[in-house]
């Protein structure tokens, strides 16, 4: 049985992709079978392995909307030595999203495809958009987890939340065996009291959900992506790789 | 009449909210009456300037679903003596958006709401969230022009182009006055050369759509808001502060 954690966070640009391609690699490197999921119509995490989403023919969307294509036909290798299954996003997804909210299952779409594909994975990671709507909660349905990451600026804290309690009403209505896996801290800027009273105050709140991992604000993670890669690959000794390594350890052994 | 500046990017977390804060706020410092609109539903915008969306009877949602109250009736003074006018978001506005699907003007309300309400101001903000749905198309309908951050990092610049389309098409059905302000460089590390590189590559690509004024990567940003301030406010002399002076100026001098 695989499991799936689903990472989310309806804050723009508080490091989920960041987050999904960089652990993916780190668990690959844990010699996991790794799968990533690109639920984003904006396909961030397709264009960071590499691959231009508008070149495609088949992505998530139709995958979603129950095309004849096979889910196992639309993945690709990426990562370093091609390790790491990609089901790749695109900006049909947008209208697929469009297209679902008519249909009496529109939330359960990825989890059959799941249940029905399973088969060769350890662990799928799913990246969502910046949002709250259908694409996001089908994410949420399918998973087993959910990995929050948290900028660490006030701006951020705000949705928190928020998010919380639609994870909580998931939970209850559609998928009782979601849990909340931990909210990672991201982008915490080196010697900022800012940054620091922001996860002090995550951790008054949410207590050992936080993870003791922090992964810092590093320019390193925009410059990743240009050259198709993780930092946690291109990158081994830097701070920011090293987090993710420690994160993913603290994942697989704590299963 | 007014001016009115939708600002817009699907992505998340380049700086549209702290874009629309500051730059209101030193539109002001210049004497221009300034009203600011918060069309997110996750409402930082409202959370900037310290008035808590929770607590809110009337936000933006009932406006845009024509409650019987009046649009003036909502607006709250913010920012140094009072002189922004806000118009306040919250949760609600992401049921509004579900709820307008279902209309025939569904891209006009804003539009709408503005013809009837012009009266005192000389210049319009519009915070949009990290989205092309109907939110941001009535900011798009709405506004005379659009102002784009673009985060300069990497992930950031795929986004534009697509942006770019869509303002294209809906200056070509629904509003064909729209014009593109200006694309504006945010989040610039100084001393990075990924920076520069993604700055340069937006230069070449639109050229004189460009705003020659970049705003450096701060971590003054992530605070001012703790304060419930703008930077421009907090801490006039920062380099952030003065960026979006400059800015004010360049919009208000060439109107
Ligand atoms: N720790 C970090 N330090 C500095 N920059 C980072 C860090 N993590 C991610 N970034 C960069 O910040 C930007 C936002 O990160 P990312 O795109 O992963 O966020 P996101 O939550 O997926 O955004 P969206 O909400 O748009 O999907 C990207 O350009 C990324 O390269
Ligand atoms: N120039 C800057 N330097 C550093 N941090 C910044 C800068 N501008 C904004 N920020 C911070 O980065 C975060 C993202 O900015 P902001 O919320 O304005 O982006 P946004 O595009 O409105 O995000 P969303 O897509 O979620 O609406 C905020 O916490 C903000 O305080
Ligand atoms: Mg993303
Ligand atoms: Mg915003």
């Amino acid at each position: 049985m695989s499991r799936i954690i689903v990472v989310a966070n309806q804050k723009g640009g508080v490091g989920k992709t960041t987050t999904v391609a960089n652990l993916g690699a780190a668990l690959t490197a844990l010699d996991k079978r790794v799968l990533l999921i690109d639920l984003d119509p904006q396909a961030a995490l397709t264009a960071t392995f590499g691959i231009d989403p508008y070149k495609l023919t088949h992505t998530m969307a139709s995958v979603l909307l129950r095309s004849s294509m096979p889910f196992s036909r639309i993945l690709h290798p990426v990562g370093a030595n091609g390790k790491i299954a990609l089901a790749p996003g695109g900006i049909d997804l947008a209208a697929a999203e469009v297209h679902l909210a008519t249909k009496e299952d529109r939330t359960r779409r990825l989890q059959q495809v799941l249940e029905k594909n399973r088969v060769p994975f350890d662990i799928i990671l799913i990246d969502t958009p910046p949002s709250l709507g259908l694409l996001t909660l089908n994410g949420l349905v399918a998973a087993d987890e959910v990995l929050v990451p948290v900028q660490s600026h006030f701006l951020a804290m705000r949705g928190v939340r928020a998010l919380m309690e639609t994870i909580w009403r998931v939970k209850r209505r559609l998928n009782p065996d979601l849990r909340l896996l931990g909210l990672l801290p991201t982008m915490v800027e080196p010697n900022s009291r800012h940054a620091t009273e922001v996860v002090e105050e995550l951790r008054t709140v949410f207590k050992s959900k936080v993870f003791d991992v922090l992964i810092i604000h590093s320019v390193k993670f925009a410059e990743a992506p240009v050259a198709n890669q993780t930092v946690v690959d291109s990158a081994p000794n830097h701070e920011g790789a090293v987090a993710y390594r420690k994160l993913a350890e603290e994942i697989a052994n704590h299963g």
